[in-house]
């Protein structure tokens, strides 16, 4: 782990009294391979070490008796900064004016949408809440059909129309119904998409233009590597996002990721998914999730 | 202009960047580092085109020779069981090997082996009617194992030569569902004791260090005779495919390219190194 690696730097120069900086060199390259194999984003990684360095570097460091406990502090301390551990009103989900609250769930193929359309509509039905989903995703095999399976389990009612219909018209559609309905939380579940895919990462944007959801989630599996500053980076300048979602954080991935999207797109983490049932959502906690990115 | 310039420190530097961002992994690109050094220096390397030329080399040797797809020699039927993480695209990578193996001539036919999530049934017997393959499935909820035992029977009715097993996604650190996964295998060895002939586990290119776990527990549990890499349309690169083939000597065998039938090709490790420095 990265305590015992520093411990090791700094274990080597016990009794010869001072650290150098040469020592807390070395503490950095073993906290910059730290965070390279949690997949924090390459370039984040030389700014976040630069930052750490500079105030390992102080009086403190440099005088203690405990300098890898000291520097694993300050880099936990950065990390939840950066997670955004400084403003937890951000990760509470912004209702609407007049009901419909509106949530878009969009990101790449596979990511955990679906499953975390159902996972909100859920939490939100326990908090109160009158819940509808609109399966928005036409071009995946059963993708309605999935939607439709996972609102039956949990008596929540689904909005879906024919094959050959187009989301941009399905989902401004829905929300009249949602109102008709008298619902106060829509959740639209899109299909997966590359951010490089133009007419698709368009499809969105307009989705978004003639909804007006109060929220836009982009939903991140935890074991995204380096790319996932760029899928962010796209998502919220076509579509702009207002949160994010980490999913499958039931697994063992560092989740890197995480502290490389919240950094690029400046939206706050609001939930984790941690398993397939739809029971499986948690807020989010920056200070678990920066122990967890330190290993 | 590279291919006059010299070796300097910034190239090195650029090297290091493409492999760190292309998910290629730290260890993984500090060992690829070393090695280019000593290349330089034994083979006294000037330019930077012969620093580049001689770094997508060791890149092909980690991949190792790509192996083809293994098919059965004592029994009618070979069996490929698919395996993975959730989301990773086990059940469309199924649909388009399967499109594949029906266009060289086999009979294929597909085992809905994921009784578990929403609509997992439904969507492989779609990809099943859109190609024109049976698919075996049981109600929501069956035992997997059960779903392959039929499944087995009716290849064999049919004549049959390719039985392909799909699996609901499960992530490797969950005990109780690679158990489920032996449990899925004992069954298949029941019927062939060299089944399953290949255990596909498929990988996503967008996954980080993590695709490293992964392959390795299932390489402990289940066993892996070849990866399938999927999402290789996107921006990632799936670097971590060297560590995984050079460390656990699994070979890639397929690469997916989208989410169309026809978005699938054998692995070219040339093609893919050189994608890396695009
Ligand atoms: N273990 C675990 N699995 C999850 C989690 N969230 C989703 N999954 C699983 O991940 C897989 C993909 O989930 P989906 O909800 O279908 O993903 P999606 O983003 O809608 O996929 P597309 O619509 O194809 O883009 C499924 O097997 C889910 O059960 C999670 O938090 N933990
Ligand atoms: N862009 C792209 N998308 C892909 C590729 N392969 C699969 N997908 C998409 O990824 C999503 C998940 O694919 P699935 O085949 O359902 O994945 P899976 O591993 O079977 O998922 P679970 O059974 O839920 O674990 C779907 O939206 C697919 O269309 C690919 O090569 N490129
Ligand atoms: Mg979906
Ligand atoms: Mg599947």
């Amino acid at each position: 782990s990265l305590t015992q690696r520093l411990d090791n730097i700094f274990d080597r120069m016990r009794g010869k009294g001072k650290i150098t900086e040469k020592d807390v060199a070395d503490a950095m390259r073993e906290v910059r391979q730290a965070l390279l194999e949690a997949d924090v984003n390459f370039k984040l990684v030389k700014q976040f070490v630069n930052k750490v360095q500079e105030r390992a570097l102080g009086a403190e460091v440099l005088a203690s008796l405990t300098p890898a406990q000291h520097i694993i502090g300050i880099v936990h301390d950065e990390l939840v900064e950066m997670l955004g551990g400084d403003d937890p009103e951000a990760t509470k989900i912004k209702f609407a004016g007049e009901p419909p609250t509106i949530l878009m769930l969009v990101g790449l193929q596979g990511s955990g949408k679906t499953t975390h359309a159902a996972k909100l509509a859920a939490y939100f039905r326990k908090n109160g809440q009158k819940v509808g989903m609109v399966a928005a995703d036409m071009q995946r095999p059963a993708a309605v059909q999935q939607l439709q399976q996972l609102g039956r389990q949990l008596d929540i009612p689904v909005y879906a129309e024919p094959q050959g219909n187009k989301p941009v018209d399905i989902t401004q559609r829905a929300v009249r119904w949602a109102r008709e309905q008298a619902l106060t939380v829509l959740i639209l579940d899109t299909a997966g998409r590359l951010h490089i895919d133009d007419a698709l990462m368009q499809e969105v944007a307009t989705i978004r233009q003639r909804t007006q959801p109060q929220e836009v989630l982009l939903v991140v599996d935890a074991m995204t590597g380096q790319d996932a500053v760029r899928v962010a980076d796209e998502f919220n300048k076509t579509v702009g996002l207002t949160g994010l979602i980490l999913t499958k954080m039931d697994g063992d991935a560092r989740g890197g990721a995480a502290l490389s999207v919240r950094q690029v797109t400046g939206v706050p983490i609001k939930f984790m998914g941690t398993g397939e049932k739809t029971d499986a959502l948690e807020p989010f906690y920056p200070d678990r999730l920066a122990t967890r990115i330190l290993g | 202009a590279l291919e006059h310039d010299d070796i300097t420190d910034d190239l090195w530097d650029e090297l290091e960047e493409t492999l760190i961002t292309g998910d290629v992994g730290v260890q993984t690109t500090d060992k690829l580092m070393q090695v280019l050094h000593d290349r330089v220096e034994a083979e006294h390397l000037t330019r930077g085109r012969e620093l580049r030329d001689a770094l997508k080399e060791e890149l092909e040797i980690l991949l190792g020779d790509p192996e083809p797809l293994v098919f059965s020699d004592t029994s009618p039927i070979s069996v490929f069981l698919v395996v993975g993480v959730n989301g990773v695209g086990k059940t469309t990578s199924i649909a388009k090997l399967a499109n594949l193996l029906k266009r060289q001539k086999h009979r294929v036919m597909l085992a809905a082996g994921d009784t578990f999530r929403a609509a997992a049934t439904e969507q492989i017997k779609t990809w099943g009617e859109r190609i024109g393959v049976p698919v075996i499935s049981h109600q929501h909820g069956a035992d997997p194992g059960a779903v392959v035992y039929d499944a087995m029977q009716a290849a064999q009715a049919r004549g049959t030569d390719v039985l392909i097993v799909d699996t609901a996604g499960r992530l490797h650190t969950k005990f109780n569902l690679m158990e489920e996964l032996k449990k899925i295998m004992k069954v298949l060895q029941k019927y062939d004791p060299e089944a399953p002939h290949e255990v596909l586990l498929v990988i996503d290119a967008t996954t980080g260090q993590n695709g490293f776990a992964q392959a390795k527990q299932f390489v402990q549990d289940s066993g892996v005779s070849g990866i399938i890499l999927t999402k290789l349309d996107g921006t990632a690169r799936g670097g971590i495919v060297f560590a995984v083939a050079s460390e656990l000597g699994l070979p890639i065998k397929y690469i997916g390219t989208g989410e169309k039938l026809g978005d699938i090709a054998p692995f070219d490790p040339v093609q893919f190194v050189d994608a890396l420095f695009e």
